[in-house]
């Protein structure tokens, strides 16, 4: 939030934020060897997208300021998805 | 709203709770109060009761611990990760744990008890998370001021365990559906450079770089207004905006409150004591010249001289014709005046003193 609304490039930190808020709140395992991880690149894409459709975002599947902000804010440690 | 899946619920509705030890943050009679009202909230609504009951187990076990408290769900320290509830069920079925690495308040400093608790006990009945981000059952802390289910969590509830008894079943607010052909506003103002546009507790804005319209609560800006705005506008060569309500103002520059306020717009601006509120208004940034809407008059006040101007108040329509004899919300974007009336939104050109455009109330939201 702020005025003129924040538009800022992804930060190293941000990375790490993005893919722990999707592993609590959007069932990303975290586990996977190399060859997984290429396939949870995707698989983070796509827990992006559910994430920012749920939060009512536009849906880019990349980690925007509007993204990063909805995922620093405090919440419930309840998921939003179902197991 | 959201049902857990599985769709769990107490067949039972004489529910138990049990607060099993307490934060040092608050009084013990405060933290009881908090989860008394919290309970109060689902009860209200719902044929569900709630009874404290001191030893042994209860259906919803309440508890503050911090970390790995072996739930298999650790928690992260302060900020983060506030607090989580498991669904109905036996056992840790509908108990909720609150992070004792957080701060616990009674006021509107982070983060409330009562409006914490309020959101993990909908998880205890067997609501999941809603995507209305008016709803107490939405997954982000928001803290407006007062903790009230709104319409969503009410239809969420009731879909699991029907209404009250109640002869007059509550209602709760609604959410602002930005592209609801039926939107109206409370208030519009300019702020350095953008728009805002406010309705019950919401704020609306856009943004150039981003098609999607922004809607949150007013208080994560200006914690300090009330909900419900009437009027706003910006003094661009002060960086200052005003917000009125009833017979009250604040000024705020970006996201500050100014000391001092709210003031009251008698001894302000010089108006007489039969206007009680505001309806809309609007400051020309290259006269200084400043309009107020009041039912169908409208009051000329200058921002140079700080004084109303003579000869105000004059009907709308004889400075402002076609645009009706009531005014909702007006703003000014490129020398044009932009009033809105219900559904309606006129642009005005206050040289030709002539209606340009009809429009809907939210065209500006590109629906």
């Amino acid at each position: 939030h702020g005025f003129p609304a924040a538009t800022s490039e992804t930060q190293e930190q941000d990375v790490e934020m993005v893919k722990k808020y999707l592993e609590n709140y959007y069932n990303l395992n975290s586990n996977g060897k190399k060859v997984e991880r290429q396939r949870n690149g995707g698989l983070v894409t796509e827990k992006l997208k559910q994430m920012q459709k749920f939060f009512g975002l536009r849906v880019t599947g990349k980690p925007d300021a509007e993204t990063l902000n909805v995922m620093k804010q405090p919440r419930c440690g309840v998921p939003d998805v179902a197991p | 709203f959201v049902l857990t899946p599985g769709n769990p619920r107490w067949e039972n509705t004489n529910l138990t709770y049990r607060i099993e030890n307490y934060t040092p943050d608050l009084s013990r009679a405060d933290v009881d109060q908090a989860i008394e009202k919290a309970f109060q909230l689902w009860s209200n609504v719902t044929p569900l009761t709630f009874t404290k009951v001191s030893e042994g187990q209860a259906d919803i076990m309440i508890s503050f611990v911090r970390g790995d408290h072996r739930d298999n769900s650790p928690f992260d320290g302060p900020g983060g990760n506030l607090a989580h509830a498991f669904q109905p069920g036996a056992g840790i079925g509908g108990d909720a744990h609150f992070d004792d690495d957080e701060w616990w308040t009674s006021n509107f400093q982070d983060y409330n008890l009562y409006r914490v608790a309020a959101h993990e006990f909908g998880h205890s009945l067997g609501l999941a998370h809603s995507t209305d981000i008016g709803a107490l059952m939405y997954p982000s802390y928001t803290f407006s001021g007062d903790v009230q289910l709104s319409q969503d969590d009410i239809d969420g509830i009731q879909a699991i365990y029907g209404p009250s008894q109640n002869p007059t079943q509550p209602v709760g607010p609604q959410t602002p559906e930005v592209c609801d052909s039926k939107l109206t506003f409370d208030a519009i103002t300019t702020i350095r450079g953008e728009v805002m546009f406010f309705k019950d507790r919401f704020y609306m804005r856009t943004n150039p770089l981003y098609p999607e319209v922004e809607l949150n609560f007013i208080s994560v800006f200006w914690p300090q207004l009330p909900n419900g705005l009437q009027a706003a506008y910006e003094v661009a060569d002060r960086d200052e905006v005003r917000f009125f309500k009833g017979n009250k103002y604040w000024a705020v520059k970006g996201q500050d409150v100014l000391r001092g306020y709210p003031r009251d717009i008698y001894r302000s601006f010089g108006f007489p004591r039969t206007v009680k509120s505001i309806d809309a208004a609007v400051s020309e940034e290259d006269t200084g010249k400043t309009y107020f809407f009041v039912a169908n008059k409208c009051w000329r006040y200058d921002e140079y001289k700080q004084s109303m101007d003579a000869g105000y108040p004059k009907m709308i329509a004889e400075d402002f014709p076609g645009i009706g004899n009531k005014v909702d919300a007006v703003f000014q974007k490129g020398g044009f005046f932009y009033f809105f009336h219900g559904r309606r939104q006129y642009k005005f050109d206050p040289k030709t003193k002539r209606i340009l455009t009809l429009l809907k109330a939210n065209s500006w939201f590109n629906c």
